[in-house]
């Protein structure tokens, strides 16, 4: 996964990202 | 011997399904227990919605392959809901580590976080399998229809909500092949290029409440 350039922080997720607590 | 584009397929393949041996078509018992601790337990609707899925994929794939090909359908079916299990708990570890929390009512009574996730691991199983012949420009196989966004018209998902979960999958899946990921990346360029830009996208409603919510941060010129 080098060459993909991740951009959510760490203090971010998929709870986040679909509106969850 | 020498790489040929046949050899990289079935190495891809393989590799997949080995990476899935242990894996069930069912929720594993880590699964059940994040399932149970839920305010409301998402169990019945998320087998309901896997079943649901399952027969609206094995139709489309049988009407764009052939109807002689319906088992294909129903054994690449099956391996997508294997990966999307497998991701899913690696998803909600990370979550629990990161959130300190094992209540994932929320997120687990998501419909279209599931569908986005099946979406995603199905991708993946459509990609390994159609591979060498894309890669190489062929085109002999009928599977070379089911590239990306078909998943995303089978399932009527919306590619915002498919793009969501690119990242988390990448991140929660690391025996995931540097092809693979590459092939996700295109999916998410594709979608932030053009696919999220259609009249019914749900990022117009976004971009509208972000605009409500008052001056945060400016947007760029639409130019740039």
């Amino acid at each position: 996964s080098q060459d993909y350039h991740f951009g959510l922080e760490d203090h971010e997720g998929i709870s986040e990202l679909f509106d969850c607590d | 011997p020498p790489q040929t584009p046949i050899r990289a397929a079935m190495n891809s393949i393989q590799q997949l399904r080995g990476g899935l041996t242990s894996a069930s078509d069912q929720p594993s018992g880590n699964l059940i227990v994040y399932f149970k601790n839920c305010t409301v337990d998402p169990s019945e609707e998320i087998t309901k919605r896997v079943g649901q899925l399952g027969q609206i994929f094995c139709q489309k794939f049988a009407e764009a392959v052939g109807q002689r090909c319906e088992g294909l359908g129903k054994t690449r079916f099956t391996l997508g809901v294997q990966l999307h299990y497998k991701v899913m708990e690696s998803m909600l570890k990370s979550e629990e580590k990161r959130l300190s929390v094992q209540n994932f009512s929320k997120l687990l009574n998501n419909a279209t976080f599931h569908t986005s996730l099946l979406a995603s691991a199905l991708e993946v199983v459509l990609a390994t399998y159609v591979g060498g012949s894309l890669k190489n420009g062929g085109s002999e196989s009928p599977e070379t229809d089911l590239c990306f966004p078909w998943i995303l018209d089978v399932f009527q998902l919306h590619a915002f909500d498919f793009y969501k979960v690119i990242e988390s999958f990448i991140k929660a899946e690391p025996t995931l092949k540097h092809d693979m990921i590459e092939h996700l990346g295109r999916c998410e360029h594709q979608i932030m290029e053009s696919i999220a830009w259609k009249a019914d996208s749900p990022l117009f409603e976004l971009l509208r409440q972000s605009r409500e919510e008052g001056p945060g941060e400016q947007a760029e010129p639409p130019a740039t």
